[in-house]
């Protein structure tokens, strides 16, 4: 029960918002509560699961600050079993607000710890950078979920990002293991794509997930009717291939 | 002389990094001098040049924190004209480092004044991010060019960077203007992408430059081999995209 998922990669672009939102959907829609926090302050999964940024009162920026308790910021969204704590631009500010506080690193595992609810997960939409906000989703994570671009940039990030995680297991977290390497933005047409998995593949072996993602224009096209894909063009390969994705998801954590 | 441009766009995977190696090498290849200062932690800006970052010993970092010149930390790279400054994942700890500096959003601009050779051109490319790093190069320079994925949650954050750029120029940078919003990945089969664009332009007019740089994946590759798109492949669609952006880049500079 309960269990946090961070999805974290600070190299930009690499589907972690198409990621949270959509896996985040499917899995409620298979019966499980889910609780999406929004840990970017772009707040691109807030909108991604259509919430109206512009209507947002309190937002994770205020328990984070103390301000407020996390149940007092946490909101229903459109989707069954799918709850949301979003973000706002206020949030750019937290990261210089925090480093004053002694235990800056554990800031959002404190606020989550307090919550009333229960949920079956808890998933944290990670901002492109190992900055403090990235840092206190990772060591109030059980586990991080690791999407990566099929292209060369986003390779050449990986092995400083799980070197970063072993850090924080050794130093901040020692229960955080890794969930998974989810490829995303795979396109069959291009030797780049084929060559990149093939590399993860190769020196990660069985922490990659089987399912990987197509480049599929549906999965852009969802965010600005504010739907997850399966919303909003249920039979499009970018849905079947989240859907199938959460799938092996719920199977690799013993449910189905 | 040594007008300084930096690269920016808190959206990660807009295409900061592939417009400022291929303006840079594309520019220096008129016959202008340019220097690359890669401000990202992740270094592409520094590989995508074809710099072995394992090989680094001295960086940006050593420059921001004091330790040495800016002149210190200036390479050659394999194109006539074209200087760099890598990064390398030190960077990332120079966020924290500089919190403390009463003058922390001037370190980077103080560095680069004290160089003693002289440039047309110094391009920045910086993180995904607001933060401190981003502050820096924005302080720093004379103009901020804005690379824009058409797609939807790159469009939701323009107004935000547009309002962080004011912010600067208001207090920090007077001198701060935008040199201009570059549409890229501009992919011509979708609705989606002419429907960004024309929100863009619509929106934002005559600082929207006439190039569009279109999704083409030689693009993606070139950076596996080092290379500008122009030294990979001058005759792929993305080098003509470049070549002919960076005729407008000079064009509105008074060069040409
Ligand atoms: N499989 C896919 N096929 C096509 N487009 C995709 C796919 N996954 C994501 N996208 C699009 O690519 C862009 C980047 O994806 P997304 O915003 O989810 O990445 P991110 O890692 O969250 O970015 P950031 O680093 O800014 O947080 C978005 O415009 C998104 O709609
Ligand atoms: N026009 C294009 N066509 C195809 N691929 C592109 C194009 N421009 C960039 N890319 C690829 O898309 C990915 C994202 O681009 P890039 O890394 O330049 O963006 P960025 O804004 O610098 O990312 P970050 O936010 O992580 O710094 C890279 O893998 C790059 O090779
Ligand atoms: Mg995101
Ligand atoms: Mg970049």
């Amino acid at each position: 029960r309960n269990k946090v998922v961070a999805i974290a990669n600070q190299k930009g672009g690499v589907g972690k918002t198409t990621t949270s939102v959509n896996l985040a959907s499917c899995v409620a829609a298979a019966g499980y509560k889910v609780l999406l926090i929004d840990m970017d302050p772009q707040g691109n999964a807030s909108s991604g699961v259509g919430f109206e940024r512009d209507l947002c009162e309190v937002s994770i920026y205020h328990a984070l600050t103390g301000e407020m308790e996390l149940d007092d910021v946490v909101y229903a969204t459109d989707y069954d079993n799918l709850l949301l704590v979003p973000s706002t631009t206020d949030l750019a500010g937290a990261e210089i607000e925090l480093v004053d506080d002694e235990r800056r690193e554990f800031v959002l595992e404190s606020v989550i710890k307090k919550k009333s609810r229960d949920f079956d997960f808890v998933m944290l939409d990670c901002p492109p950078s190992l900055g403090l906000l990235t840092i206190n989703a990772l060591v109030a994570a059980d586990t991080v979920l690791v999407p990566i671009q099929t292209e060369y940039y986003a390779l050449e990030g990986l092995g400083h990002l799980l070197h970063t995680i072993s850090l924080i297991h050794e130093h901040l977290n020692p229960k955080l293991a890794l969930e998974g390497i989810l490829l995303t933005m795979y396109d069959a047409r291009t030797n780049l794509s084929e060559q990149v998995a093939d590399e993860v593949i190769e020196h990660f072996e069985a922490l990659v997930f089987d399912t990987v993602i197509p480049r599929n224009v549906k999965l852009s096209e969802a965010p600005s009717f504010g739907q997850p894909i399966c919303a909003y063009d249920k039979n499009s390969r970018g849905a079947k291939s989240y859907a199938a994705f959460a799938a092996e998801f719920l199977k690799r954590n013993g449910l189905a």
